[in-house]
Parts: structure tokens; C-alpha cells; sequence
């Protein structure tokens, strides 16, 4: 159980470091066991370090930047245990224009190979979609959905590596 | 394996049967504030065995019943059946799709099935723990919810760990 | 002391209904008091109705719904008990472009006697300053600011009616 | 009145000293994430008077103050002051601009001054409140915090009109 635990921990820390970096350029992040010979009990922290700065406590971060660290995380999960399709609900809204391009190549690099259903008012989003499903509401208070195919693009989803 | 569709009546603000194809890759759902995209979220969640109705943003899981629009009554039931395509076999099931529905009617009468047949919670949760579906899994970020990771305290961030290994 | 809130109180709700009605065009929102017998223990409940919808309880309101709904709330007790200033921190992250617009209608009706500082991503929200005020963090992780003026447009700040 | 100026010295993210001047009418702050800009939402709420740390999302008092970049020290105090244009003489002082300052430092010598004279909190809240201006008038509304209002208790809002009566 200890061994497991601790293959699969490593296993995220290193996709940590590896998506922090890649939303935050020049940054480095890892996840940090409070107590490493007692993994099973011990807390997990995030040490953090953004560029420019020094400090590392999470509750100073930014709105923004607070959703990319969160962002960076679960992604690290993601890759780590693989799951059929990930649904995301407005998830870049606190993001600035360059963050939201990071965000972006994040999940397009994602999308080759696992299932993504983003909810979202943002253009650039909309954007990279394979398909875009339009959601009203009609005068009787009732939901209609209209679907549109947006991109021919075949997709090879690949076996999930 | 990917979800292939979605299929909802009487739930939330779907009074009408809708049917929503996803394609494989990156599905982006757009449309106006309070037009029914949560709505669809909450339906992927409640279809796969969420109990809190908390979670679905309602006060007793019989919220989840279409409340009538201003010119339709109630209903008095809610079904919402998701196809996830199974050609892989990573669903440990003989079959190249697999639907799974969830029902509740006003009367208290609610049940899970599988491909058509009825079928217990227990056996969903575990056919879906094995191919990593399910609420469990950090997989459905609600609206507003992302940041709740960074607020969790250190232990529970751990157990995040836990369930991934 | 009874009079002086309840008059407060038929203030604020005569407000929200209007500003309810701006945000919400063709919906109906007034604030109701849980005991009229006895104002002062008594709680403040909101009572609202979206056009095509049927439903009044707040928690089945979506994300964007939720924020124009607190929007209107805030806006009808600036309205009521004016103050020289207001600072809102990015309140439209949530709202669709329709809803966006309606917000923005409000916000310079407001910006004509009073004064809004405004923290905001949209493009759009920027358009209607009067001044811009850009914030940037420099290399050794000191924020600095540079300001730019907008607007030549003449700004007679009536006084609080 | 309106606030014609915020000036800055080691408060958060703002090590140099900044002057920012508003105008009359809509300023909308702009910039990357991280860059400050809340930062300046507590610049306002701590001159005024905020006392709890965790309106400012800190920890403790203490936290506001500079705490280094990259490639520079910890300050060892914070200042921030506002000026207020009281033309109309709304604040009861006969004065056509009044400044408004608060000031910390890690030895945890601490302040306000009104006009450049020390003064205590208890006047100056006083003094904002005839005016309506400070932290009970829900004037000030943080970065995720507008729905606040809605998930308050029936009778908390009531305190809303209290306050505004
Ligand atoms: N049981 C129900 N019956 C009928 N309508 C319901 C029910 N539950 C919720 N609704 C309606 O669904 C709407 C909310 O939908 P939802 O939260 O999916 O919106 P959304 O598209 O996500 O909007 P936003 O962009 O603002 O987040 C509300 O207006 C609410 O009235
Ligand atoms: N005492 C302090 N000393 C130095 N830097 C600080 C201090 N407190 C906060 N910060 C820094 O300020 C930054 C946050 O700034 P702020 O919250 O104002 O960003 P923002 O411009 O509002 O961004 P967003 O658009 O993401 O909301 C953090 O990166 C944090 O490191
Ligand atoms: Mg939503
Ligand atoms: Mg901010």
C-alpha cells in the first residue's frame, strides 16, 4: 500500500512540475509530503514559485493565478490515472489573455488523446473545439441543445499513453 | 473509450427528451447565462450515482425534477441515460457500448440500469472505479469549484493521491 | 427607530425592482421582509421570477443569473444611501456578452454621479472609462502602475441626487 | 467627492512608492493575473480601517507588508494613504481635500493620520461614516466575493438595510 502510494505520488509531482512549468514559464512548483516516512498520514502541500517572486504561501496568490495552480494540479492527476473524459464548467474565467493561451495549448495537448467537454463563454475556447454544442433556453422554460461540427479535423484518438 | 452521448428528460431545465452527441476530442458547450449548461454537468454527475444533492446545487435530490417554465407544468419524473462507447473492452463488459440510466420519480420511486436492466448502485460504482469514471476522480470540475483543491486541507489533498494510485 | 427602517427598506426594494427590471428585462424581483409585524427581526428574503421561468429559490440560479441578481441587490442600496465611491473586482467574470451589456448600461448610469473603480479582463468593460489604470508586475516582483486618460469627455459630476 | 488619489509603500505587491490618481466618473484597472490589482482593493479597504486580516487574504496584519521580490528585500513597513476631494464639504472638516493615512511596521508600531496629524481609528471611522464610506456599506466588493449576499442568512441582509438606513 506504502509502495503504491508512494509510485503514484511521484508519479503526479513529476506531471506537476512539468504542466507548472508549462503555465507558468520560468516558475517551478513540485508537491511536497509533510511527512515522508509516514506517507499514508502525512498532509500534502504545494511549494510553489512563481517568477519575480518570492513568496509561497498559496493564500497570497492572485485570483488567477490561484486557478492555474489548481489547474496544473489536477491536470498532474489526470495524466497520472488517465480517465475516458474530463468535464470542465467555466474553469478560465479569473484568466488573463496570456494565461488563457497557456490554459489553451494545455488542453489541446489533452484533447489528442482523451475526451474533453468544456463549458464556456470565451471566444478563443470556442475556438479550438472539435465539436461545439449550443445550449437554449426557449420561451417555456425549457433547455434545447443544437450541435454543430465544427472541424472536419479527423481525429486519431490515440490509445490512452 | 470516450462518452458518446447524453440523453436527458425532465431533468433540471431539460423538460423536452434531449439528446447530446459528444464527439471524441474537445467538446466546448456554449449559450447564454441560465440557458442549461450546468444543468448538463450536473446531469453526467447525477447519472453516475452522485447522492448529495448538495452537489447538484439542490436542496433534496427531487430538485432535480423539472419544476415547470411558465407555460408547462411539472413533471413528475427525471431520466438521464449516458452511452460511453466501450470498444476497447476498458469497461470489463462484452459490449462495444454501454448505457447507463438513472431515474426518480416524484413518487420516491428512483433506480439505476444498465444497458436496459436493472441494476444496483454498488455494481455501477464499481464497473465504473475500475475504468476511472465517477465522481471520485476530480474529473467533473463544477462551475465556481476549481479553487476548492487549494482551500482542502493538506490530508485531503492527499487522499486526491490516494484515489489516483 | 422602525420608521427609519422600513422607510429604508421600501427605499431599497422600490430600487431593486427597477434595477431588477434593467438586468432582467421582462423578470420581476422585489425584496420581502420574513416578518412585516416586527421589521426589525426580521429577515430579508429575495423574491424573484426570470422571464420563461417558474422557479424563485436563489440556490437553482445559474452562475451568471446569480451574479446579475447580487448585482441589482448592491446597486439598489448604492442607490438608496449614495456613497462618494465603489470598487467592484471583476463582478462580470460570469456573465454571458447580453448580460454583460446590460451590466455596462448600469454601471455608466451609476458613473455619472458617482464614482467606480472597476478591476475588469473585458475588453468591453474597459471601453466605457473614463480613465484606464494599467498594473504590471516588474521583474524583481514589484507591482507598478501606469495611467492613461481615456476619455477627454468632460465629466460634470452632478451632484448625489 | 469622489477618491482623487491612492498612494502605496510597501504594501503587497507595491515595494516602490506609487501614486495612483483617479478621476471623477469610471476608472476600470487593468493588467496581467498577479500583477496587483486586488492588491490595490486592499490598499483601499486597509486605509480604511479593514481590522481582520482575512478580509485582506492574509494570514495575519503583518502580511500586507512587502515581503520581497526576486531581487529584493522585505520592507519593514507598509503606508498607504488616500486623499478625498471634499469640495462639498461632506466630510464635516473645512477642508477642500482630505488625507487619509494608515501605516505598519513589522516592530509592529502602528497608526492612522488624518492631514498628516495622528489620529485614532475610532475617529476616523466615525468621520467615514457620515459620509458613507468604509467597510459596512458594502461598498468595497472583492475579487469572487459578489455572491457573498446571496448565501448570507435572511437576517444578515436585513443588516444590509440597517446599516443603509
Ligand atoms: N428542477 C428544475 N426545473 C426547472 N428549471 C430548473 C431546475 N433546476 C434548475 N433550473 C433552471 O436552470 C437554470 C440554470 O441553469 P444552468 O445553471 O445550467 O445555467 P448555465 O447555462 O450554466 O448558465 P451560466 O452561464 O450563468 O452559468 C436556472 O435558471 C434554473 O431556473
Ligand atoms: N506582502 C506581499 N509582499 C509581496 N508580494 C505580495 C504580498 N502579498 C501579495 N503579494 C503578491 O501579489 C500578487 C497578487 O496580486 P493581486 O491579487 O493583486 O493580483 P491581481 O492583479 O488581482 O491578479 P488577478 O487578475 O489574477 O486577480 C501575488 O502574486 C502575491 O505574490
Ligand atoms: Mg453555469
Ligand atoms: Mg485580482
Amino acid at each position: 500500500m506504502k509502495e503504491v502510494f508512494l509510485s503514484a505520488y511521484r508519479d503526479i509531482d513529476n506531471n506537476f512540475r512539468e504542466t507548472f512549468e508549462l503555465l507558468f514559464p520560468g516558475g517551478r512548483g513540485s508537491l511536497v509530503l509533510t511527512d515522508q516516512d509516514n506517507p499514508l498520514e502525512a498532509g500534502l502541500e504545494f511549494d510553489i514559485s512563481i517568477p519575480g517572486k518570492t513568496l509561497r504561501r498559496l493564500p497570497l496568490l492572485s485570483g488567477g493565478e490561484r486557478s492555474l495552480v489548481a489547474l496544473g494540479f489536477l491536470f498532474a492527476v489526470f495524466r497520472s490515472r488517465p480517465s475516458p473524459f474530463y468535464v470542465l464548467d467555466e474553469v478560465e474565467a479569473a484568466l488573463d489573455d496570456l494565461n488563457l493561451s497557456r490554459l489553451l495549448v494545455l488542453l489541446e495537448s489533452f484533447g489528442s488523446h482523451a475526451q474533453l467537454i468544456v463549458i464556456s463563454h470565451q471566444k478563443r475556447t470556442m475556438e479550438i473545439a472539435n465539436r461545439l454544442i449550443g445550449v437554449s433556453m426557449a420561451e417555456s422554460g425549457s433547455s434545447k441543445v443544437v450541435i454543430e461540427n465544427l472541424k472536419a479535423r479527423q481525429l486519431t484518438l490515440s490509445s490512452q499513453d | 473509450m470516450y462518452l458518446k452521448s447524453l440523453s436527458l428528460r425532465g431533468f433540471k431545465s431539460f423538460a423536452d427528451s434531449s439528446t447530446i452527441e459528444f464527439a471524441p476530442g474537445i467538446n466546448v458547450v456554449v449559450g447564454p447565462n441560465g440557458s442549461g449548461k450546468s444543468n448538463i454537468v450536473d446531469a453526467i454527475s447525477w447519472v453516475l450515482g452522485t447522492q448529495t444533492p448538495k452537489a447538484l446545487r439542490s436542496a433534496k435530490m427531487e430538485d432535480v425534477i423539472f419544476a415547470g417554465g411558465q407555460s408547462r407544468g411539472a413533471a413528475k419524473s427525471s431520466k438521464v441515460t449516458i452511452v460511453l462507447d466501450n470498444a476497447e473492452r476498458r469497461l470489463s463488459l462484452e459490449l462495444a457500448e454501454v448505457a447507463i440510466t438513472r431515474h426518480l420519480s416524484r413518487s420516491g420511486e428512483s433506480g439505476y440500469e444498465l444497458n436496459g436492466r436493472d441494476c444496483r448502485l454498488i455494481d455501477l460504482s464499481e464497473l465504473l472505479l475500475d475504468a476511472s469514471i465517477g465522481r471520485g476522480q476530480h474529473t467533473i470540475i463544477s462551475q465556481g469549484n476549481l479553487d476548492v483543491i487549494l482551500d482542502a486541507k493538506a490530508s485531503d489533498r492527499r487522499l486526491t493521491i490516494e484515489d489516483a494510485s
